[in-house]
């Protein structure tokens, strides 16, 4: 009886923006230090219009044009996508890695959210739309852990360039092995449903 | 570090409840 999901999308971008606006402003509202924070907020300030207008096809299904909210959705896949591709910049390769495959699972969730438009009953594009979003989410969290690590005191130390062309195959293939872990988990969860 | 990682969980959160709704 309730759009849960449009509320839970409110909810949590909310957070989401209050969190990183406090974060680009530490020292009050009058120095702005951190504009990759503004970013962020940015972010999610359009998964927060898509819940918005999740709620409001709840409620006025008939005033909201059809797959609005597919268009919503998609639109802030773009954005996000957009304001990572931004994050290529200035970085040292390794942090460009992480930010293309991240990117890459963005972009995926934003063509499968613009096929449902034209496609809105299309069960496959339902498993495309989860598929993408599961290895958008758990890449996401993967990508904390390789350039943000917390139990990591030191930065890296690269022996030789072998080492780190290395690393950087590591990183390809743990993005392809969160690829095959979100499939089986959705081929568990299809099974026993 | 954790700029990443609640989004990422959020966003896990939602395929799996998407797959749920549509295999269901």
């Amino acid at each position: 009886g309730l759009p849960v999901e449009g509320i839970i999308k409110l909810l949590v971008t909310a957070i989401g923006i209050l969190a990183s606006v406090v974060a680009a402003y530490p020292s009050g509202f009058g120095q702005l230090q951190h504009v990759g924070d503004i970013l962020y907020a940015t972010v999610y300030l359009f998964f927060a219009i898509s819940g918005l207008v999740d709620v409001l096809t709840f409620y006025c299904p008939y005033a909201i044009p059809y797959g609005l909210n597919h268009f919503s959705l998609a639109l802030a896949f773009t954005i996000e996508g957009l304001m990572f591709c931004l994050h290529l910049q200035r970085q040292a390769f390794m942090e460009q890695h992480v930010h293309v495959l991240l990117v890459c699972a963005i972009f995926a969730c934003a063509v499968v959210s613009l096929i449902e438009i034209v496609l809105p009953y299309s069960l496959l594009m339902k498993f495309a739309r989860a598929f993408s979003s599961l290895i958008h989410g758990s890449w996401y969290i993967q990508s904390g852990f390789i350039l943000y690590d917390p139990n990591r005191v030191t930065p890296t130390q690269w022996n030789s360039s072998q080492d780190y062309n290395n690393a950087l195959i590591w990183i390809s293939l743990t993005f392809a092995w969160h690829a095959a872990g979100a499939f089986i988990c959705l081929l568990v969860i299809i099974l026993i449903s | 570090f954790a700029g990443y990682v609640l989004p990422g969980a959020a966003f896990v959160a939602f395929g799996l409840k998407w797959t749920l709704d549509a295999s269901t």
